[in-house]
């Protein structure tokens, strides 16, 4: 997880 | 194949086209506005005189900025949310450059082979200080073999989708789920061709660009990594921690 943490932090943003 | 109704189609083809054109990046009309201006000789120069780690950062800005959209895109896809975090992952490491590549027809000018970039249509010589023109050139050519499809907003939404739900990339947990989904993308893609009038063999052209877009993106790790063994430090403190994290 930690390897990919923008890629999650990004996924995780709602869409705005 | 799964069976999908032709409603159920239809509203495929409707949320993945509203994504597209909500995260593309640039609007048809907005890039008119830009009047197709090409970089004059001196600018062009300029680009080429710079070091070559300068023009590589900003390649990495440029090609980083155009992937947030893809992940956006992403996002608004239908089914994609409800993968595993491991899937959605995987399907953007592999894809999202590919995606990239095949949204660049959009904002590319067969006549004058020119690209938008940095606020100005380039042509491949612009890119000379990266070191790289034989994957310059094949990524130029690319773009100009997509744009001769002449594919519609639509049609370049779904294939856009096809190519980031590839069920067939290393490491899915979720392999199944993956698979249906591009199958229902497929079948919504072969819609809306036959709804648009496309003639047979459009779809068998895509599909060898899937291959063209797997070999672009493996040749982009290579340089890359030709890069980085003679910039270590460069690519560490400067190039844009989203793309080290999809290519490191």
């Amino acid at each position: 997880k930690e390897k990919h943490k923008i890629l999650h932090q990004l996924l995780q943003n709602s869409t705005s | 194949p799964p069976t999908v109704s032709m409603a159920e189609l239809d509203h495929l083809v409707q949320i993945i086209s509203k994504s597209h054109l909500e995260t593309c990046q640039y609007l048809r009309e907005e890039l008119q506005q830009m009047s197709w201006q090409n970089f004059l000789q001196d600018e062009v120069e300029r680009y080429q005189s710079k070091p070559r780690e300068v023009m590589w950062q900003l390649c990495a800005v440029k090609i980083t900025e155009a992937i947030q959209y893809v992940v956006e895109f992403a996002k608004r896809i239908d089914g994609f949310m409800d993968l595993c975090q491991n899937d959605q992952i995987v399907l953007l490491k592999a894809g999202s450059l590919e995606v990239v590549f095949v949204r660049m027809c959009r904002v590319f000018d067969s006549q004058n082979n020119t690209v938008y970039f940095d606020g100005k249509f380039a042509g491949p010589d612009v890119f000379k200080a990266l070191g790289c023109d034989d994957l310059i050139t094949s990524v130029f050519d690319f773009a100009k073999s997509m744009c001769s499809l002449h594919l519609t907003e639509d049609e370049l939404a779904l294939f856009s989708a096809f190519v980031l739900l590839s069920a067939d990339r290393s490491w899915l947990q979720e392999k199944l789920q993956v698979e249906k989904l591009q199958q229902k993308i497929q079948l919504a893609l072969q819609h809306v061709l036959q709804k648009n009038q496309r003639e047979d063999g459009v779809l068998n052209k895509l599909r060898c660009k899937v291959s063209a877009l797997r070999s672009l993106c493996s040749r982009h790790t290579e340089k890359l990594s030709a890069f980085r063994a003679i910039y270590p430090d460069i690519v560490r403190t400067h190039f844009p921690p989203l793309y080290k994290e999809l290519f490191g």
